[in-house]
């Protein structure tokens, strides 16, 4: 249901043209568990922001359910990407001002969810990745673990249709990194949403039921278990 | 040479206290490569930030060659830093409008290092981290784990006494990681330089001679191979 076809990112760099992502092909189905790995550099975090609708692709198509994102008007694709993708970000971009719960919640408001069910589900997720007691705190009160850990509850939250992590387990120690994985496989094999990581963590790789392997902005291997 | 003496943190909380650092002593010998692990929010980055002099305790002491540091006056402490500690932080903290380049001089310009030696310093480290091409970058233009390497590059430049490292190697791929950690146990070796990492890479315990670990602001466990 995703499809990526000649998919290419080029920046301008001070010295010279970069080109991230180089001319990419890839298919994705409902309900897969993928992830992506590569050097430091390779185009992860870039191949996530197009395939999310976060940054435009220099040429080439992302496809999801039959929809070209990228041809869709800016304030249609911020609807599709409110009503489908939960992204969690490399650095968090959590909002400074809102507390930890008010950033889980802040998706669910622009959807409209009820606030009864909006607490509810704050509640839940907050607790499952064990920060409950400090839904209150802002971030800058957060260790980066915890800060990293709002950032998953927040993209989980909404329960999207697709979630894009770039590498969610960064900053957490090896049973929050458990507990995390427990709950996206739940909610993958209940709910069948998608998961696409991208990541450097063995233990996230492990887990995958698909590894991609990126390297200079090219798939160098696909394998699925 | 850095001895720590019932070594306390507390921050306000919204709800409540939180006691970050619980009466902690601890000692560090020159020349150490020792890890610090812990669950999330066990305490790691404020200890850290208490013994480079960034956060001030609330009660206890910091004692580094002799001197008390949270004793000194702020403009004695800040150059005290200068001189001896160098810094990885958790989350990189490069200045935006600087280049990778600029990023890495920064500290041998405040320590009046000559130009030339800055220079070639700034052209060695970049290169040992596998980034040398992008030295004319800002921070936004380059991947997590490129400005984690810049952040790395900045600490080791002036070649500091301290390298007090907060999860330096969290957004590396495997690669990178090896060559960080290669970079750093030669300096330990050749230079003397004490290391002192919070982390919850695998990679790095398995390198390091000392693991001490934290949970709940306590020392749990002190082992040296
Ligand atoms: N400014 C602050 N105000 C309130 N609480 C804080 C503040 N800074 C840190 N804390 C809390 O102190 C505890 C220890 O935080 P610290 O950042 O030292 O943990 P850590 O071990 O580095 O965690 P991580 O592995 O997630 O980086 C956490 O519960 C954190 O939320
Ligand atoms: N705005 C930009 N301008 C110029 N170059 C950029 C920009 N954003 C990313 N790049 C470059 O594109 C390449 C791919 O970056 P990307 O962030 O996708 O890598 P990554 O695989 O996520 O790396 P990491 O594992 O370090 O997070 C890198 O060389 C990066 O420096
Ligand atoms: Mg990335
Ligand atoms: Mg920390």
């Amino acid at each position: 249901i995703i499809k990526i076809s000649n998919l290419t990112k080029v920046y301008d760099g001070s010295a010279n043209e970069i080109v991230a992502v180089n001319n990419l092909n890839l298919e994705f189905e409902k309900g897969e568990f993928a992830a992506i790995v590569g050097p430091s550099g390779s185009g992860k975090t870039t191949l996530l922001n197009m395939i999310g609708g976060l940054d435009r692709p220099t040429s080439g198509e992302v496809n999801i359910d039959g929809q070209d994102i990228w041809r869709l008007s800016s304030r249609k694709l911020t609807d599709f990407r409110l009503k489908n993708i939960g992204f969690v970000f490399q650095s968090y971009n959590l909002i400074p001002v809102l507390t930890a719960g008010e950033n889980t919640e802040f998706i669910m408001q622009l959807q409209g969810k009820p606030r009864n069910e909006r607490s509810r589900r704050i509640k839940e997720l907050l607790e499952a990745v064990g920060i409950a007691d400090r839904e209150k705190s802002r971030p800058n009160k957060l260790s980066g673990g915890q800060q990293q850990r709002v950032a998953v509850a927040r993209a989980l939250a909404s329960k999207p249709t697709f979630i894009l992590a770039d590498e969610p387990t960064a900053n957490l120690d090896s049973k929050s990194t458990e507990t995390l994985l427990e709950i996206m496989e739940l909610l993958n094999k209940t709910e069948d949403v998608t998961f696409i990581f991208s990541t450097h963590d063995a233990r996230v790789v492990k887990k995958a039921r698909r590894v991609i392997t990126l390297v200079d902005g090219k798939v160098e291997s696909d394998v699925s278990k």
